[in-house]
């Protein structure tokens, strides 16, 4: 499973 | 960005301000947890490790140094400096860190192995476990001292309202975009995080309504 990289969440 | 997202983050700086505010006006640290605050740094730095290997945006490294810095300042005010810590009462902020961090690194570590996580992803994920019951020392202080200060129950309630706001960030972008990456993790421990407001949030409505003190039952 990927983690997502784009996560741009505080 | 949301407009869920937007007033989830602004409700969170909000919150640190109000929390700052209320130890410059009382010009003491009654009521306050510094162990709630001291998780809440834990949390941060390891969830923030990002800042060192990525550039999102000024947004978003704007935000992190922002949680960071403010989150060391208000420690280190308790800790150090007068009049916060001769009037911080170490007996009533009784929680112990280990019993909040040794779980959520266990769970982490799981979780990191289930998922073919790395050094950073295992940092983030055990940040997210963590955030989720940061809040307890202070939920506990709160119970101690019962009438609750005004600044200090809206500190805690713009905290709760914060995580509340991601969860209709989650459905709104769940709906609105194609390709959303779904992390339960992430969902359950908001969920949970939130969930630990719920008796503090009825009571501060309570009273809110009602008018008068604001306390909460023994």
């Amino acid at each position: 499973e990927e983690w997502d990289k784009e996560k741009d969440e505080l | 960005m949301n407009i869920f997202r937007f007033a989830g983050d602004m409700s969170h700086v909000f919150s640190i301000i109000i929390l700052l505010l209320r130890l410059h006006v009382a010009k003491n640290a009654n009521g306050v947890s510094l162990k709630t605050q001291e998780l809440f740094l834990i949390v941060f730095c390891t969830r923030y490790l990002d800042l060192l290997i990525r550039f999102i945006s000024l947004y978003n490294s704007a935000m992190k140094i922002l949680y960071i810095g403010s989150t060391a300042a208000i420690i280190h005010m308790i800790r150090y400096r007068e009049p916060y810590r001769s009037t911080y009462d170490r007996s009533q902020d009784s929680f112990r860190l280990e019993f909040a961090l040794i779980p959520c690194l266990v769970l982490a570590m799981i979780t990191s192995l289930i998922r073919g996580f790395g050094f950073i992803e295992l940092f983030w994920t055990f940040s997210i476990y963590l955030e989720a019951v940061a809040i307890l020392p202070q939920l506990i202080v709160l119970q101690r001292y019962s009438v609750v200060e005004n600044l200090t129950g809206h500190y805690i309630f713009f905290l709760g309202a914060y995580r509340g706001l991601y969860i209709l960030n989650w459905i709104y972008r769940a709906y609105t975009e194609k390709h959303y990456h779904h992390d339960y993790v992430v969902y359950a421990c908001g969920f949970v995080q939130t969930a630990l407001y719920a008796d503090f949030f009825y009571y501060y409505f309570q009273s809110k309504y009602y008018g008068g003190t604001f306390s909460l039952p023994t």
